[in-house]
């Protein structure tokens, strides 16, 4: 695992974050869900806690989906090739694609869709950036920097906790050991568009 | 476009097979060697700009496998686990069209995977910072 230069990390008195979807998305309650199951990824190995709100604007973290060039000098391009990206701590921007196919619950690895993404193995990757993670080399990371289509990954590995941990301790609750998932990576295709 | 499941995938409008990924025209470089001049290289550059194997440069990038390619090449090999060989080979460019997460990996010249963890590893040049 590793950390942004400088190593920056949410302080003590801001454990209890708070995040909010970009009002012009107009997103589902199924979609707002899956970006909550993706923090609990994060929340159940570390003391953070993470809850919705509907006040975008004054939102620790702030989710949007966007298109192409939206203003932060890293446009996005279409279908694929890159997915979303996160800002560091204690920026708390976190956008997506607007373009790609994101699939929100079901199996996505048997899709029809070739370039199906499953937008909570996405989203667990993204938060790990918005808490102070860096790219990791390790493939069955959360944070490894690629994911295939039509793939889904969404359980911490050893390398994630280790490294949240050290930024921000463990969950009292936390039993100590990366849940083992056999179907954590199941991959159909190789992003084939 | 959301799928709230996979058969609410609806057969239209799926995009028509020749809808190329962003980067999967760098699949005609496979055997791609050191001292070529390839149409589009350039464009390959900017890809390792964007995520920091490459730093900014005054001019645009030149369409010629160059020394700095290849030194790019060798970085991101090794952050993913791949054989360091330098060259654009199948296996590497298999790895370099995938889908991914936009964050850079190599943030004001440090590297956050593999490369960052040798001491051999070290950047010249003058480098874009950004807010990420």
């Amino acid at each position: 695992y590793a950390f942004f230069p400088g190593r920056p990390f949410w302080p003590a008195n801001r454990r209890d974050l708070t995040y909010g979807f970009l009002p012009a998305n107009e997103l589902s309650d199924e979609v707002k869900a899956v970006f909550t199951r993706a923090f609990e990824k994060w929340s159940a190995v570390t003391p953070l806690t993470f809850t919705q709100t509907d006040s975008f604007f004054s939102a620790d973290i702030k989710i949007a989906f966007y298109s192409g060039d939206h203003g932060d000098g890293e446009p996005f391009d279409g279908v694929l090739g890159t997915l979303a990206h996160a800002f560091s701590p204690t920026n708390g921007r976190f956008h997506l694609d607007a373009a790609e196919n994101w699939v929100v619950s079901g199996d996505v690895t048997t899709s029809s869709l070739s370039s199906a993404v499953d937008l909570e193995s996405v989203a667990v990757h993204e938060i790990g950036h918005l808490l102070g993670l860096g790219h990791s080399s390790v493939e069955d990371a959360i944070m490894f920097p690629t994911i295939s289509s039509r793939t889904r990954k969404v359980e911490l590995a050893n390398d994630d906790i280790d490294g949240i941990q050290s930024l921000y301790g463990s969950n009292p609750n936390f039993n100590g050991s990366a849940t083992t998932s056999t179907t954590q990576e199941r991959e159909t295709s190789d992003g084939e568009a | 476009r959301f799928f709230p499941n996979i058969t609410a995938i609806p057969p239209w409008p799926l995009p028509n097979a020749t809808s190329l990924a962003p980067w999967d025209a760098f699949k005609k470089f496979a055997g791609c060697q050191s001292g070529e001049k390839r149409d589009g290289l350039s464009k390959l550059k900017q890809y390792f700009n964007n995520f920091g194997y490459i730093p900014n440069s005054p001019t645009n990038f030149s369409d010629d496998f160059n020394d700095e390619l290849e030194k790019a090449l060798k970085i991101y090999q090794q952050n993913f686990n791949l054989n360091v060989t330098g060259q654009l080979d199948d296996q590497t460019l298999q790895q370099i069209v995938r889908p991914r997460c936009g964050n850079a990996d190599i943030v004001n010249g440090t590297s956050s995977m593999n490369s960052g963890k040798s001491s051999s590893f070290h950047t010249t040049g003058h480098f874009r910072t950004t807010a990420h």
